[in-house]
């Protein structure tokens, strides 16, 4: 430990990503982290929360040289990562050196593996004179798919924070830490595959939101990047593969449907009083799902797209229409069940698996025939 | 010396005093110092050593200028960093 023993008197931490290394993705580096945390979770009574904005206990960043602290990195090789120990606004955070090649595997230098060390020290660990410790200061190639912590490790990060609270983890064990349930994915989904489709699209305060099983991918129209996140890291509560989703906007709401519930997020708050069922919405009973929906802020109204038909909601009448139209009567060209629909500027957008159309309301016709991953840096 | 193992001793040299600025809060005392009568790194030095594990002679032998090339975390190997 370090000199006076710094600890943090809570058992539950945030952490906070700050930007992302171009040599893995976003993904990767998340799935990353996430293990490296779980390292100490798994023995300690400790819990760790990510947060995508605001203030965090751990703040991770990537930098190169001098970035803001008294400790400049030294370009390649030498010092890879440097953390602080316990403590107000440095305390805790974690630098990785961006002059270094980081993987997820043994060649160049093992995100997980460093990013483990780095948070013994943002837990009050200090280096370890064992070789076989974690946190011995040397960089080791080691296998990245079975890590095992050392006896040392465990003695010291239990020694500040106690044992953790699920009694399966006997002390005397190392702990070995399997790939977290993300990078046990057979495949991340790839944006830039030729199959890509996705379960919903919505627009979310000034950004793209492409809803894929249990993640999704938040693009600023402007911005080249795409940030990739479990759904369940914004919104706990909310079950993966949703149906669809729209945003109002004016409201600062977003209504995300999954079966024959939906639920209204703020942000990454989901509002209370949710789920609701969607025949609150005046769907008929027969209406036990939906594929698609968006809302058109200019006329006021919600469109539901169900197979080949949809419904629409007037926000001035409050009323829902008494029964469907066919979508190919008022979106001509737009044949069949969509699985997802946004309306960016002045056009709507409807993916129809591997399809893409951009339709333009004024013109009543489709405009264009795009890619999938028309919006991503492919 | 031939030049390129004088060059050689000079660049282990500055490695090596580099790391333990670094790592163990060595101090370079004025501007130039004469190498055999420093005792600080020759101090900082067994300092490292002991702490690796390697043979304690307080010389920049290979063992030791094998382990100051090596990636690491960059934080001390000595307590009182704040």
């Amino acid at each position: 430990t370090f000199a006076g023993e710094p600890k943090w008197a809570k058992q539950v931490l945030t952490y906070r990503i700050l930007n992302y290394t171009p040599d893995l993705h976003a993904a990767e580096v998340n799935a990353a982290i996430k293990k490296a945390l779980s390292v100490w979770s798994h023995v300690t009574p400790l819990k760790f929360i990510r947060k995508d904005r605001g203030d965090a206990d751990i703040m991770i960043s990537f930098a190169a040289r001098g970035h803001n602290d008294f400790i400049p990195f030294d370009g390649p090789g030498g010092s890879v990562a440097h953390a602080y120990a316990p403590g107000k606004d440095f305390g805790g955070d974690a630098h990785f050196d961006e002059d270094e090649t980081w993987t997820k595997s043994t060649e160049g230098t093992n995100l997980f593996y460093v990013a483990a060390h780095e948070f013994g020290h943002s837990l009050g660990l200090f280096h370890s004179k064992d070789p076989n410790a974690l946190m011995y200061p040397v960089y080791r190639k080691f296998d990245p798919s079975v890590f095992r912590l050392h006896q040392d490790d465990i003695n010291g990060i239990q020694h500040l924070y106690g044992p953790s609270s699920n009694t399966h983890n006997d002390q005397r064990e190392s702990t070995e830490i399997k790939d977290s349930a993300e990078s046990k994915d057979p495949t991340l989904p790839n944006t830039c595959g030729p199959n890509i489709t996705f379960d919903a699209v919505t627009t979310f305060r000034g950004e793209i939101m492409f809803f894929k099983d249990k993640h999704f991918w938040r693009k600023h129209p402007a911005v080249r990047t795409a940030d990739f996140n479990l759904i369940s890291s914004f919104w706990p509560r909310l079950p993966p593969g949703v149906d669809a989703a729209y945003e109002m906007p004016e409201k600062d709401e977003t209504v995300i449907f999954k079966g024959n519930e939906f639920w209204v997020v703020r942000g990454d708050t989901i509002l209370p009083g949710y789920p609701q069922k969607i025949y609150t919405l005046g769907f008929s009973k027969d209406v036990t799902k939906i594929d698609a929906a968006f809302y058109n802020g200019k006329e006021g109204k919600t469109h539901y797209f169900i197979a080949d038909k949809f419904w629409s909601y007037d926000k001035r009448s409050q009323s829902m229409d008494r029964k469907p139209k066919l979508i190919r009567d008022a979106f001509p060209g737009i044949n069949g069940k969509i699985d997802a629909v946004f309306q960016h500027e002045n056009f709507f957008y409807f993916f129809c698996g591997r399809k893409q159309l951009e339709f333009d309301p004024n013109k009543k016709r489709v405009t264009r025939l795009l890619k999938t991953n028309f919006w991503f840096p492919c | 010396f031939p030049a390129d193992t004088r060059q050689n001793k000079e660049e282990g040299m500055q490695l090596i005093q580099k790391y333990l600025e670094n790592y163990y809060g060595f101090k370079k005392d004025g501007e130039s110092f004469i190498w055999k009568s420093n005792s600080l790194m020759t101090q900082k030095i067994k300092e490292m050593q002991k702490f690796f594990g390697l043979e304690v002679t307080g010389k920049l032998d290979s063992g030791t200028l094998d382990l100051v090339q090596k990636r690491r975390c960059g934080f001390p190997d000595v307590a009182g960093f704040s």
